[in-house]
């Protein structure tokens, strides 16, 4: 019997949509979680270096995670846009790495593409 | 051909921490006997990992982005007026539709379009317990008005900051199962069910379980249950090696609770009780269910009813340094899903299947399993030859 092979899921950046919708509420820098999500951009900026804009990152960003029986691959894009590029990229494999530890999508360069 | 009922149990942050699922710690044997009536799924998926966008979708048949619901802050129903909902569907093949609890987003429950009718509201309810939204000791009652009430000084009643100015992260009171909000909905079920069991149309009952939802807060005989129990904290506290620094966030769910730390790390002792907890109030969801399935066997209606067990999304006990849902992660996009019919095979009862479903795909099958044509709108597939083909 076929049957489908993957199963799609998706999150928006900055994991913070269970109190903020779209834009990302200016005045919850001054609450309590303002300095959680600095660190949070912090983490975000030093990672995406030059390519770090604010507006897309607060308000722009989503994830698209696709599950097949061996991976996750996630794509991380500007969902107002679809022919954006994706910013990055995340794979895991689940046949050695259950608890998704280890990104490998830099390593399998073929496999990402594939999957994209 | 006699329409089959449908028991819809949805369980709002439940991960797949069962016994049927494999945990050798939870305290699970309803939903584990239901397990063995059924079929249980191991990778069933959910499309967002936070409550409106995973309910709007499943209800709807539609994926996230289709409804533009992508945060708890859109009502699919303005968005999207004509949409069919999977209640609504069936009405107009005959259903009667009802719910207890949580089945939609709070705020967003389709009402007028979704429901048929109101829940139980005989005499028997009046002798219940007023209802509690909360804490039922005194003192967290008034930690949480007090905190509301700073925030609401501060930032106005309409900010969207809902998520602040909380309570304590748990609450076990030698209290009646009844006096919490979930022991409440499911006797209000079980007298909407016998109600609707006197009349000749199916019934589509939701109930929808607020726990294992922050706060934790549940009778103290749940807590009591693990007293004894050796709960070990995840070893994973770091996130992936080189992975998205947007895909991780800062426990802001769990940290907007009076008793957490803003800030910082998690004491292990803290950690080991809140997973108590969180576990605590996952048994008394399960006894609640096991109240609901004796309630259904003894009205003879079992025999006839579709049961479909499932939550919204999981969530992190401190996996990968999170407390809380809202990530793309494994930990946090696969639920239990576990699958009873009348027809089932006896060869398919109590197995599992490794088959990829989504919860979106439960739409489909529903009306499939009913009898009911499936509207163009909806976008799942129906897993309805797992039931008698799980391999």
């Amino acid at each position: 019997m076929e049957w489908k092979t993957a199963a799609f899921t998706q999150f928006p950046s900055p994991a913070l949509r269970e109190w903020a919708a779209n834009p990302l509420s200016k005045g919850m820098r001054e609450t309590s979680f303002g300095p959680l999500l600095e660190e949070v951009e912090d983490r975000i900026k030093k990672q995406q270096g030059d390519k770090w804009n604010r507006d897309l990152f607060e308000n722009r960003l989503m994830g698209y995670s696709m599950r097949t029986s061996q991976y996750r691959f996630t794509v991380w894009k500007d969902y107002t846009d679809t022919k954006a590029k994706p910013i990055f990229f995340e794979l895991y494999d689940h046949q050695s790495d259950p608890k998704e530890t280890v990104n490998i999508a830099n390593d399998n360069p073929n496999l990402v593409a594939q999957l994209l | 051909i006699e329409k089959p009922n449908i028991l819809f149990i949805a369980i709002d942050d439940l991960r797949p921490e069962l016994g049927a699922y494999g945990s050798e710690v939870a305290i699970t044997p309803n939903m584990d006997a239901l397990a063995a009536e059924g079929l249980l799924f191991n990778n069933a998926y959910c499309q967002e990992a936070i409550c409106s966008p995973s309910r709007a979708s499943v209800m709807t048949g539609a994926r996230p982005e289709t409804i533009n619901v992508i945060e708890n802050f859109s009502y699919f129903r303005d968005l999207n007026p004509d949409i069919v909902t999977l209640p609504q569907h069936l009405q107009t093949a005959g259903y009667e539709t009802v719910y207890a609890g949580k089945i939609f987003h709070p705020g967003y429950t389709d009402e007028e379009l979704s429901w048929s009718r109101k829940a139980y509201s005989g005499p028997k309810v009046e002798e219940m317990p007023e209802r509690v939204r909360g804490y039922v000791l005194a003192e967290n009652q008034e930690i949480f008005r007090k905190n509301r009430a700073e925030v609401i000084a501060k930032y106005g009643e309409n900010a969207p900051r809902n998520g602040l100015g909380k309570g304590p992260a748990y609450e076990f009171a030698d209290a009646p199962d009844n006096s919490y909000e979930d022991g409440h909905n499911t006797e209000l079920a079980i007298e909407t069910m016998k109600e609707m069991a006197q009349n000749d149309k199916p019934f589509f009952l939701g109930l929808g379980f607020l726990k294992p939802h922050l706060e934790w807060i549940a009778p103290k005989k749940y807590w009591d249950m693990y007293e004894d129990v050796d709960l070990q904290l995840t070893d994973q506290h770091e996130g992936p090696v080189n992975g998205a620094a947007m895909g991780l966030h800062a426990s802001f769910e769990l940290r907007a609770r009076a008793d957490i730390p803003n800030y910082g790390d998690i004491e292990e002792e803290q950690a080991k009780n809140l997973k108590r907890a969180y576990l605590a109030t996952v048994s008394y969801v399960d006894a609640q269910i096991g109240k609901m399935l004796k309630a259904l066997e003894e009205e003879g209606l079992r025999d006839n009813t579709i049961i479909m067990l499932w939550s919204d999304h999981g969530w992190h006990l401190g996996d990968m340094g999170i407390w809380g849902k809202a990530t793309n992660y494994e930990i946090a996009t696969r639920v239990p899903l576990i699958v009873s019919t009348p027809n089932m095979p006896d060869a398919v009862r109590g197995s599992k299947t490794n088959a990829l479903v989504e919860l979106v795909d439960m739409y489909p099958t529903l009306c499939e399993l009913a009898g009911v044509s499936i509207p163009e709108s909806v976008e799942g597939q129906s897993f309805k030859p797992l039931l008698t083909n799980p391999n």
